[in-house]
């Protein structure tokens, strides 16, 4: 599972049996409390109820393999509206994408709360402290003031029966050996260039003459190293967030964002035990020519269950595609390629206004950059649907996929 | 002499969780993913805000509410615009 913390929107992304929306109501009261966002549901905020006022809220999910094994409010689409409708009093919409039959996929959707249109918050703020919470008047906010966010695209890829080869990758076992080679590998080659710093070069005695012995690098001092090394390898090879990295490097998921292109980008994955995989990347903008940051810092996040009869990933990502980094279907095709699918959907959330060039069509209409991006064949697969929801202010196009 | 650069983001991790963690029973691999947001930009925060909002809140805050979601923060990656919280199951 995953979390991200902006300034002003939090993700929460949850795995297994865990029951998200029952965090909802301390999400919105930490909101108010610890971050001053305006709330309008009690007197103060000493009162437990209070919660910030959302400006808008998403709520999605695929449907369940086994949605009776599910917590909460979580065993049925049904009770997730419900739950949330009394939870943010109304508002929402909720909506099912794809073949009902198939795996198809939910999403709920609020409106943006146009009481929630507040000035520019002062850059001059020396620090963290919060300010006294307010209440919403009856009458709504200010007038619109906020410059609202660029590139606001959010692309997810589920994918479900992974090659089993591939899924091995994300078995701890597997990757126990992974470490372990690499690891003997690094050590070699550790060895070899101290060797080689100190004169001592490979070979036979004839062969290496006078440089035949080698001082310093003698059999004890080997072992010392060993001994040390092998308590190094032993971590290295069980340790979540060692393994964790080691296969993101292996299985090619820190080449999704190459450092070549965005060279601040940083993976943290965690291996579990006995299987399955997690990862969060943060990727700051690329700089431009001039070497200055030019836009946000952005995320990716990963999460794999690899056991046959259930295996599945998923993958998600705001980071803009195209521009000056890897197209939108550059970053799908790379990420189907680690895990070989046996079918998979994607989905791309846009916000309205983000291209500038909106593409013609014959019949006088046009089209969004989302679709834009959407219309690339991924190799080896066959497109089985392809559903465009143009909501109010984002477009949201659906598209699944089953390898040929 | 190599320094860090400013944009690099920095990580920290809970090894007191990330030690003991079973996923035999982590079999349902479709997420639930809740996306909610108290203003339309980073930069449009209201003025009764923190200047950083949400980034603001301590990671020991969110503790509690992820208790109720059952996940546990194994690590936090920290950078200018976004944290990124690793999590149990």
């Amino acid at each position: 599972s995953s979390m991200f913390v902006f300034p002003h929107k939090l993700i929460l992304k949850t795995c297994g049996t865990t029951t998200l929306l029952l965090g909802l109501q301390r999400l919105l009261h930490i909101a108010a409390v610890h971050a001053g966002f305006p709330f309008h549901n009690a007197k103060s905020l000493d009162d437990i109820r209070a919660a910030a006022t959302p400006y808008r809220v998403f709520y999605s999910r695929k449907n369940f393999l086994f949605p009776d094994k599910q917590k909460g409010p979580h065993r049925s689409w049904k009770q997730e509206v419900k739950y949330l409708d009394d939870t943010l009093e109304g508002g929402g919409s909720a909506y099912m994408v794809g073949k009902m039959n198939r795996d198809h996929w939910y999403l709920y959707i609020t409106s943006p709360n146009q009481t929630l249109t507040p000035p520019l918050t002062p850059d001059s703020e020396p620090n963290c402290q919060p300010t006294p919470a307010t209440t919403i008047s009856s009458n709504g906010g200010s007038s619109a003031g906020g410059s609202y966010s660029q590139n606001d695209e959010t692309l997810e890829i589920l994918m479900t029966d992974l090659d089993p080869e591939n899924a091995k990758q994300f078995f701890l076992s597997h990757a126990s050996a992974v470490a372990s080679d690499k690891l003997t590998v690094e050590a070699k080659n550790a060895r070899k260039n101290a060797q080689e710093s100190l004169g001592c070069l490979s070979g036979t005695p004839d062969e290496l003459g006078v440089f035949g012995h080698c001082e310093g690098i003698d059999d004890e001092s080997d072992n010392r190293v060993d001994g040390a090394k092998g308590t190094e390898i032993e971590e290295l090879t069980t340790e979540g967030h060692a393994l964790g990295s080691v296969i993101s490097e292996h299985c090619g998921l820190n080449d999704v964002y190459p450092t070549s292109v965005y060279p601040d980008a940083k993976v943290d994955a965690y291996l579990f035990s006995p299987c399955g995989f997690s990862a969060n990347g943060v990727i700051p903008a690329p700089p431009n020519a001039e070497g200055q940051k030019p836009g946000a810092t952005h995320y990716f996040t990963v999460h794999v269950t690899p056991e046959s009869g259930f295996s599945y990933a998923s993958f998600e990502t705001n980071v803009p595609g195209g521009q000056n980094g890897r197209t939108t279907a550059e970053i799908i095709e790379h990420v189907v390629n680690i895990f070989r699918p046996g079918r998979f959907s994607v989905t791309l959330f846009e916000a309205k206004g983000q291209s500038a060039n909106p593409y013609s069509l014959s019949d006088g209409t046009f089209k969004s950059l989302s679709m834009q991006r959407l219309v690339d064949p991924v190799r080896g697969y066959r497109r089985m649907d392809r559903i465009v929801h143009d909501f109010e202010d984002y477009d949201l196009v659906f598209r699944f996929y089953e390898r040929e | 002499t190599f320094s860090p650069s400013s944009a690099t983001p920095h990580l920290t991790i809970n090894h007191e969780v990330a030690a003991d963690l079973d996923s035999s029973n982590a079999f349902e691999g479709p997420e639930k993913l809740l996306e909610v947001w108290f203003a339309p930009s980073a930069s449009s925060l209201p003025a009764a805000a923190t200047p950083h909002g949400l980034k603001c809140v301590p990671s020991d805050t969110w503790v509690a509410m992820l208790d109720m979601v059952n996940c546990k923060i194994l690590s936090v990656l920290e950078s200018d615009d976004v944290d990124a919280y690793l999590l149990s199951e």
